[in-house]
């Protein structure tokens, strides 16, 4: 639906439950860890090799574990966006994994130039110089 | 800031791209304003200017609205999750996903949908890859890849102003001005 104005959004009345993010199922695996698998993780997965986080799908389907592969996409989520880099599905990871975004993804062809695709800048040089 | 594999961008000498919309959408003037300012934020501060064409074929940037599978192997995903989509240059395609609850005007903290969006402010974002930025980690640029829905985020901040004068330079006029100044809000305060 695409409203001109704000207020032409129709008043609801108190019975209208708005319907749930595409996303919002995905709260359910806050606090899940690493080496057990769950119902429904492989979602997660998709979601995480859509925008980038896992380079390649398998074969067939993914998997519902908790593996190592997904520990290192949740990793890689968390650098770019700012957020504590623990590789488990903390409760702010996935506060912002649930949010509405741009369906570009982060990472393309396996590179991005967001947070986790740059060095360490306090581990280089404060200038250079060069020979003439 | 961040550029595509391979910093694509529109060809050197580009100064105007054009723009038109999918008519089986049938948008409104209003609608059409909103996407026009979207356009006039980018080209404040580049070389690059914007215009409307009369024909959406052989517009540069063609702007659609589509649920589900629409045909370029990325399907929208229904209410929130994914918003938008915009390819690198010079493809110029930029979808919105129609199961959104989209608010061109007004004041959309006060939405009394709780999943209403911005119109501008995703907008804004569509038209920084349509130029060939890729996304931020800096929070308060445009080209971070989240926005909560109500939330309204239409000022582009440092971080994209250098990304895209990187890509094209800058607009002569452009003087610069105090991030402080800009208009960014939010109804939760997550910015």
């Amino acid at each position: 639906r695409l409203f001109p104005n704000v207020s032409s959004i129709p008043n609801w009345n108190s019975s209208h439950v708005p319907p749930a993010g595409a996303w919002n199922a995905y709260l359910n695996f806050t606090g899940c860890s690493r080496g057990k698998a769950y119902d429904g993780l492989s979602n997660l997965k998709i979601y995480f090799h859509y925008f980038g986080y896992i380079p390649t799908a398998p074969p067939s389907n993914f998997t519902d574990d908790f593996d190592d592969e997904l520990e290192e996409a949740i990793k890689t989520y968390q650098k770019n966006f700012n957020l504590n880099i623990t590789g488990e599905l903390d409760d702010a990871t996935m506060q912002q994994i649930v949010r509405p975004r741009c369906g570009v993804a982060d990472v393309i062809n396996g590179t991005t130039t967001m947070n986790s695709g740059k060095s360490n800048t306090t581990s280089t040089p404060k200038f250079h110089t060069v020979a003439h | 800031y961040s550029f595509f594999d391979g910093k694509p961008r529109w060809p050197e000498g580009t100064e105007e791209l054009t723009y038109a919309f999918d008519p089986d959408n049938g948008l409104d003037d209003t609608v059409k304003g909103v996407f026009s300012n979207a356009f006039k934020r980018w080209a404040e501060v580049t070389t690059i200017s914007f215009s409307e064409a009369s024909s959406y074929a052989v517009a540069d940037i063609r702007i659609g609205f589509y649920s589900g599978d629409h045909g370029d192997g990325e399907p929208f995903d229904g209410v929130l999750g994914t918003l938008a989509h915009a390819f690198s240059p010079t493809n110029g395609m930029f979808h919105l996903d129609q199961e959104e609850d989209w608010v061109a005007t007004g004041d959309v903290t006060q939405a009394s949908v709780s999943n209403a969006v911005d119109l501008e402010s995703v907008a804004v974002h569509e038209i920084g890859h349509l130029l060939g930025l890729g996304h931020s980690s800096v929070e308060e640029a445009i080209m971070y890849p989240t926005i909560s829905a109500k939330t309204r985020k239409v000022e582009l901040a440092d971080d994209d102003i250098e990304g895209i004068q990187v890509l094209y330079g800058s607009n002569p006029n452009y003087t610069g001005t105090p991030s402080t100044s800009r208009e960014n809000d939010s109804s939760d305060g997550v910015r």
